[in-house]
């Protein structure tokens, strides 16, 4: 109750038409901030404590220390230093609300997963660079995890995001497809003479390497009009209906 | 082909109206639904955009950002119509006076007083697109310390304009007012409407007040009003609103144009009771501000309540992240 009352004295203050249409002395509007900023700080305490008995009412699970971070300066402790983080949410309006959430983190891939239990989709952009002779934030994060969050009339929703390691999947991805290439290279090397002449060639080898998936199939065939060309083959039945 | 062996505009004009009267008729015969000829003359009337290489968009399922090849916008394309649409920043340099009558007025915390009347310009250029399957945003770089995102969320029915202004720049001593402009082609005839203190929407008219004749002293400050919410024009078909994040000033002081004060630093006092100028001496360097203001478009005249959408970008979900190291996922 007592960093609740430190709220109301807050906004209490808040009232004051100088507060309220910043025509106060400088030392003042600071003192503002200061006392905003140290009541809501506080009294995210009650939030905290409310969301682990919703979330965790048995207590069975470790508790979870929730904290309130800096969105508006894309800056969160948190969020910036874990590999996975629990991201939860309280609409305070009385209806439906889709709205995109921004989480600063630190470059990588990442998952987010709904409350029932799916990844869902989201997206990870960088936060812009300082622009020359604009004092920046103090973070560590590079980039924000965006996505958007669907939350019913005075619900709370709570979102589980993990760090995955780093594009080691895409790295074996496309390690894996050159080993493949080699050896149907050197296989068909003394029947088949391939060079890439052209960087269009390379090209379409790379689109195929990011096509291409660990087990998957080659097929080579010379076209109608006596070119050679390659594809990868996904689904073995696929064999039969190529024209070769 | 017709059209191409004609030499005179005259030849030109007739054939055009020959044309349009055939393609009336076969409209007619063929039963397509228009009303009258008034919806014709709408429909001939329509811009029509021809995308070209060297233009790019930003989009979602409900509308679209035209950008040419500078990475500036310049419409704003819905699905059943298409609208200039540029965002410009300028700032007004304040007036210094002695304060001894209101025409010796400073510019100050109170009182807001351009010695201009049009603003200065500020160069500034897009540096980046980034798209994706949640956001779609542009970086737009000023060279006088300004930088913002425009963004286009899924599904949403905005776009976004997240700035990052400051701190404005004192070292030629004069203070100095930041502001943005939503520039349209809307004809709102020297009408916008304002939520004066979240109170009541009014309806302003440029350079007019409803309870007697006004003559302006002072034709940008006299225009500008209290915005707490939401800003908005409307002509016959299409209604702009701008919501914003916090308390700003805001006017239309051009035909289909909505401008909002960002961020001021003024280097004298007005003389209203605060005694210091609303320079931010604290740091040494002044601050930088970060805000965003919301643009909505919608049919004019619609019934539509942009109070939701009002309380949605002011009363945001409150969110909350915590650790989860000794936490795995299956007991999440």
């Amino acid at each position: 109750e007592f960093v609740l009352d430190e709220l109301r004295s807050a906004l209490g203050v808040m009232q004051h038409h100088d507060a309220v249409t910043g025509t106060e002395k400088e030392h003042v509007a600071h003192d503002y901030e200061r006392i905003l900023d140290s009541a809501i700080r506080d009294a995210s305490l009650i939030a905290n404590q409310a969301f682990n008995k919703i979330l965790n009412p048995n207590e069975s699970l470790p508790t979870l220390s929730y904290k309130r971070c800096r969105f508006n300066e894309s800056s969160c402790p948190v969020s910036e230093n874990s590999e996975q983080f629990v991201v939860t949410m309280y609409n305070p309006l009385g209806w439906d609300v889709k709205q995109p959430i921004r989480v600063p983190v630190t470059e990588g891939t990442y998952s987010v997963f709904a409350p029932n239990g799916d990844e869902i989709t989201s997206q990870l952009i960088k936060i812009p660079d300082p622009v020359k002779n604009i004092p920046t934030r103090k973070s560590k994060a590079t980039h924000e995890i965006v996505f958007m969050a669907y939350l019913h009339p005075l619900g709370i929703k709570s979102f589980f995001i993990r760090k995955n390691k780093k594009d080691k999947r895409e790295t074996k991805r496309t390690k894996d497809f050159y080993l493949n290439v080699n050896d149907y290279f050197k296989n068909l090397k003394d029947n088949i003479d391939i060079v890439i002449k052209s960087e269009e060639n390379l090209k379409s080898y790379n689109d195929m390497a990011n096509n291409y998936q660990s087990g998957d199939n080659f097929a080579s065939f010379n076209t109608n009009d006596g070119k050679y060309d390659e594809k990868i083959i996904k689904n073995p039945q696929e064999l039969e209906t190529i024209d070769w | 082909n017709v059209l191409k062996d004609k030499d005179s505009s005259k030849e030109y004009f007739d054939e055009i109206e020959k044309l349009r009267v055939g393609v009336e008729r076969v409209l007619e015969k063929s039963g397509y639904p228009f009303a009258n000829e008034e919806e014709l003359r709408m429909l001939s009337d329509e811009p029509r955009i021809v995308e070209r290489e060297d233009e790019s968009f930003i989009e979602n399922e409900h509308f679209k950002l035209r950008l040419d090849s500078s990475g500036q916008i310049t419409h704003l394309i819905l699905p059943d119509r298409t609208l200039n649409m540029r965002i410009q920043f300028y700032y007004w340099t304040g007036c210094i006076g002695n304060n001894t009558k209101p025409s010796e007025r400073s510019s100050g915390a109170y009182i807001f007083r351009p010695e201009t009347t049009q603003p200065k310009s500020m160069s500034f250029k897009t540096t980046a697109k980034h798209q994706g399957p949640v956001v779609q945003e542009l970086w737009i770089e000023g060279d006088k310390n300004l930088a913002a995102s425009v963004r286009i969320y899924h599904e949403k029915q905005f776009f976004e304009v997240d700035y990052v202004v400051g701190p404005i720049d004192i070292t030629d001593n004069t203070g100095k007012e930041y502001i943005v402009r939503y520039e349209s082609d809307l004809v709102n005839n020297g009408i916008f409407y304002t939520d004066s203190n979240g109170r009541q929407t009014l309806k302003r008219r440029l350079n007019e007040r409803p309870q007697w004749n006004l003559t302006l002293e002072e034709p940008i400050a006299g225009n500008y009003y209290p915005v707490t919410n939401e800003i908005f024009i409307e002509d016959k078909d299409t209604k702009m609103t701008i919501l914003t994040d916090r308390s700003q000033g805001g006017t239309s002081l051009e035909e289909g144009q909505i401008e909002l004060m960002l961020h001021r630093r003024l280097l004298h006092d007005d003389a209203f009771g605060v005694g210091e100028a609303l320079n931010e001496t604290a740091n040494g360097v002044g601050l930088v501000v970060r805000g965003k203001q919301r643009v909505l478009f919608r049919n004019a005249g619609e019934n539509y309540n942009t109070t939701k959408e009002i309380l949605a970008m002011h009363l945001e979900p409150i969110v909350l992240v915590a650790d989860a190291k000794g936490l795995t996922y299956d007991e999440w």
